[in-house]
C-alpha cells in the first residue's frame, strides 16, 4: 500500500549514489536489483549528476529505507551486512518509492490475523494498520505473495507465528524474498503510471493464434506449425506442460516431412531496441535427429537495408533428443530488427522435428552458464542429497563449480567453489572481485512474471581462512583433491555460499521444478570496476544551500520542493503550527473561539447597521412631514 | 574437506530479524521515519 501524497513520488528515473561504505558484493546486488526494476517497471536508475534529490545507498547498520521521496536532497537507504540480496534491495527501494508493508494496509484484518500475545513485548507498534486516508491499496487485492509482506515469524516471542493467514495455504507463502509479485508490479505500475519498461521486448508462449505477430518466411522450403502435441514428441507444450486441456501450444518444424538440407524460417515481429544488447531465451525440443539444427539469425533494418540484412548469430547443434531444453542467445543489435528461427533438416532418419516454446526477449545480459538438473525430485527424497555442477569457466578464465546441498529437511543450500583449471597459470591469485550469481529459474513462460531466486557472492582477495591461507587463493594450493565422474582428478577450494538458498516450501511453489527439471543460471563476472568511488557532482540546488537561509520556527522542518525551501510544520491531534515559517500556532479551541466571536461580531455589526438605517429613515420622514405645508401649492383654497 | 563458508551462519533470517539482531528499533522493522512522520 502506497503513502498518500503526490509529493512523495520520485521521477521515473531515480538518481542514486553507491556510497564508498558499501561492500563490493552489495554493489553488484544493488545493480542487479535495478535491472529487475528496469525489466518489469518503468522505474529506471541513473548515477546522481547533481539533481536536487537522490538516493544514497550506503552500508549502515541493517537494511532500511524511508517511505517515499522525502525531498531532503540526499536520502539514505541502508544495505548493511547480510542485506546484500536482490529481493531485499527491491524491498527497500519499494519503500523508497512510496510503499509500506503489505500487512499494514487498511483491510489487512480481512486477510490475516495478528496474534498479539505472540509478539515480542514492545514490538506491537510494528503491526500498525493504516487508514484509507493515509495509504492507498491502488485497487489491488490483498497480496500474500508480495515481496513487501512480513513473514509469519516477524517479531515473534516464541516459535508460534505472529501472523496467521485466513487462507491457510498462504502461511508459508507470506514473506517471500524472491522477486516482485504480479500485484507488487501492478501497484507500482499504477502508482507511477507505467505503460512500458526499459528492457522488456517480447514474450511468446504461442497460446494465441496470432503467434505473437511472428511470420513465416517465403525463402524456405517448409513452415513452422502451431501445434499442441507431436506424435514423436513433445507430448505437450512447455508453458503449462499439458495441464490445461484445449490449450498449450508451441511451434513445430517437422524435419521428418522434408528433405535433408530443407529449412523452415520463422521471423519475429519487428523489434525496436533501446540499449543495444539483448538476451534471447527459449525452450527447444528435438524429436527429429541429432543432426537437425536450429540457426538463430537477426534481420537488421537500417537506412541502407530497408528490407533488412540477415546476420547469423548462433548455430544450435547437437540438441539432445526427447526433452525440453533451455537456451540463451546473446544479441547486440542497435537498429530495428527481427529475430529469425531457422530450422534445418540434418542428415539421418527423423520421425519428428524441432519445437520451440516460451520465447523471451529482453535487453538484459544473458547468464553465462546454465546448470540443467534433470529428475530433480529424486534428490529431494535422498537424506544424503548433494549435487555438484559440471565445471564451468568464468569470462576471465577462472574454473568453478556449484555445490547444492539437499540434506537439510527444510531448505536447500548453494555454494560456489573455485576449482583448478586450465588457465590458472595466467590468472591473478588470490582471485580478486569476481561476483558469482547463482539463480534458480522460475520457469514461468513470461519473464515479467518470473520470481526467480538468486544469491550472489564475491571473491574478496584479502579474505583469509582459519588456517591462515587466503580463502580465494589458487585451488591447486589451498584446495582439496576431488574427482569428476569420468575419474579425472582436480583440486577444489572451500565453498562459499548460503545454507538458506531456498526453502522446500518455496521450491515447490511457482515453476522452479517443471517437468521434474530445475535450471540454475550462473554468471561469474569481474566487478573490480565497482570498487572505484562515484564522482560527487555539485547538486543543482541542495537542501543545505536553500535551507541554510530559511529558518523554520517551532520545530518545523525545512524541505526543498520544486526548487523552493518550504517548512513542514508540526501538528498534534487538536493543535498545529502554520505560516511560511511555522510561526503561527493554531488549535481546535482557537478555531471555535474565532468562529463564535466572528459570528457575534457580524451579528452586532448587522444590528448596528440596521438600527442606524432605521433611525436615519425615520428621521428623514419626520423632517419631510414637518416641512410639507410650506411646499404645498394650495389650489381651490376656498372650495 | 574443510567445511564450506555459510554467509547466513545456518540461519534463514528475514530483513526484520537482521535489524532486530542489531538492536535497531525501526518503524515496522525497516522504515526510517522523517520528523513529520514520527510525530
Amino acid at each position: 500500500n502506497s503513502i498518500v501524497g503526490e509529493g512523495y513520488r520520485w521521477p521515473h528515473t531515480i538518481p542514486y549514489v553507491l556510497d564508498d561504505s558499501l561492500e563490493m558484493n552489495a554493489r553488484g546486488v544493488i545493480l542487479e536489483a535495478f535491472e529487475r526494476y528496469r525489466l518489469k517497471t518503468c522505474i529506471d536508475f541513473k548515477p546522481w549528476s547533481g539533481e536536487a534529490n537522490y538516493i544514497s545507498v550506503f552500508k549502515g547498520s541493517g537494511c532500511w529505507s524511508s517511505v517515499g521521496n522525502q525531498h531532503v536532497g540526499k536520502q539514505n537507504l541502508s544495505i548493511g551486512h547480510n542485506c546484500d540480496r536482490t529481493a531485499t534491495v527491491q524491498h527497500e527501494f519499494l519503500h523508497a518509492l512510496g510503499f509500506f508493508h503489505e500487512q499494514s494496509r487498511s483491510d489487512r484484518d480481512d486477510y490475516v490475523s495478528i496474534i498479539w500475545d505472540r509478539i515480542t513485548p514492545g514490538k506491537e507498534n510494528n503491526f500498525k494498520a493504516y487508514t484509507d486516508e493515509e495509504t492507498d491499496s491502488l485497487n489491488v487485492p490483498y497480496d500474500y505473495n508480495s515481496v513487501m509482506h512480513y513473514s509469519k515469524t516477524a517479531f515473534q516471542i516464541g516459535s508460534e507465528p505472529t501472523i496467521v493467514t485466513r487462507i491457510s495455504d498462504f502461511m508459508d507463502v507470506i514473506g517471500q524474498r524472491l522477486d516482485f509479485s504480479d500485484h507488487d508490479l501492478l501497484k507500482l505500475n499504477r502508482l507511477y503510471n507505467c505503460s512500458s519498461s526499459l528492457s522488456f521486448m517480447d514474450s511468446c508462449d504461442f497460446e494465441l493464434e496470432n503467434v505473437c505477430g511472428m511470420i513465416q518466411s517465403s525463402e524456405d522450403s517448409a513452415d513452422w506449425q502451431r501445434v499442441s502435441q507431436v506424435p514423436e514428441g513433445p507430448e505437450s507444450d512447455h508453458s503449462n506442460m499439458g495441464q490445461c486441456k484445449g490449450s498449450g501450444f508451441f511451434m513445430h518444424f517437422s524435419s521428418s516431412s522434408v528433405n535433408v538440407g530443407d529449412t523452415a524460417v520463422l521471423e519475429s515481429r519487428k523489434l525496436y531496441p533501446k540499449r543495444g544488447f539483448q538476451c534471447l531465451q527459449f525452450f527447444l525440443y528435438n524429436s527429429g535427429h541429432e543432426n537437425d539444427q536450429l540457426d538463430i539469425y537477426i534481420r537488421e533494418y537500417s537506412g541502407d537495408n530497408v528490407n533488412g540484412i540477415l546476420i547469423l548469430v548462433e548455430e544450435i547443434k547437437d540438441i539432445p533428443l526427447g526433452s525440453w531444453q533451455l537456451y540463451h542467445v546473446t544479441l547486440k543489435v542497435t537498429n530495428k530488427f527481427r529475430v529469425v528461427f531457422r530450422g534445418v533438416r540434418g542428415a539421418g532418419d527423423s520421425l519428428g522435428g524441432l519445437s520451440i516454446d516460451d520465447i523471451n526477449l529482453s535487453e538484459t545480459q544473458c547468464p553465462h552458464h546454465t546448470w540443467h538438473i534433470r529428475n530433480f525430485t529424486q534428490y529431494l527424497s535422498d537424506p544424503n542429497g548433494a549435487l555438484f555442477s559440471p565445471p564451468f569457466y568464468s569470462s576471465k578464465g577462472y574454473a568453478f563449480q556449484i555445490y547444492m546441498t539437499l540434506t537439510n529437511l527444510t531448505k536447500i543450500g548453494i555454494y560456489f567453489h573455485l576449482i583448478s583449471g586450465a588457465n590458472d597459470d595466467q590468472l591473478q591469485w588470490p582471485c580478486p572481485w569476481q561476483q558469482a550469481t547463482m539463480t534458480i529459474l522460475d520457469q514461468n513462460p513470461d519473464i515479467r512474471q518470473r520470481m526467480s531466486n538468486g544469491r550472489s557472492i564475491t571473491t574478496d582477495p584479502s579474505l583469509t581462512s582459519d588456517d591462515g591461507n587466503y580463502f580465494w587463493d589458487r585451488p591447486s594450493k589451498v584446495g582439496t583433491e576431488a574427482f569428476f565422474p569420468n575419474g579425472t582428478q582436480f583440486k577444489r577450494s572451500r565453498g562459499y555460499g548460503s545454507s538458506s538458498f531456498i526453502t522446500y516450501e518455496r521450491l515447490k511453489s511457482r515453476d522452479f521444478i517443471k517437468g521434474n527439471d530445475v535450471y540454475i543460471l550462473l554468471t561469474v563476472e569481474d566487478i573490480s570496476h565497482l570498487n572505484s568511488t562515484q564522482d560527487e557532482p555539485v547538486p543543482t540546488s541542495s537542501v543545505s544551500d536553500l535551507c541554510a537561509f530559511f529558518r523554520c520556527e517551532n520545530d518545523g522542518i525545512c524541505l526543498v520542493r520544486n526548487g523552493n525551501a518550504e517548512c513542514r510544520c508540526p501538528s498534534g491531534e487538536d493543535w498545529w503550527y502554520m505560516g511560511k515559517r511555522c510561526e503561527k500556532r493554531g488549535s481546535r479551541r482557537d478555531t471555535i473561539v474565532i468562529a463564535t466571536s466572528s459570528t457575534a461580531a457580524v451579528f452586532a455589526l448587522m444590528l448596528v447597521i440596521t438600527l442606524v438605517s432605521v433611525y436615519c429613515t425615520r428621521k428623514k420622514y419626520r423632517k419631510e412631514a414637518g416641512s410639507h405645508p410650506a411646499n404645498t401649492t394650495l389650489e381651490n383654497q376656498y372650495a | 574437506a574443510p567445511e564450506n563458508f555459510d554467509v547466513d551462519g545456518g540461519l534463514d533470517r528475514d530483513i526484520f530479524d537482521i535489524n532486530e539482531d542489531l538492536g535497531l528499533d525501526l518503524f515496522e522493522g525497516d522504515i526510517s521515519l522523517d520528523g513529520v512522520q514520527e510525530r
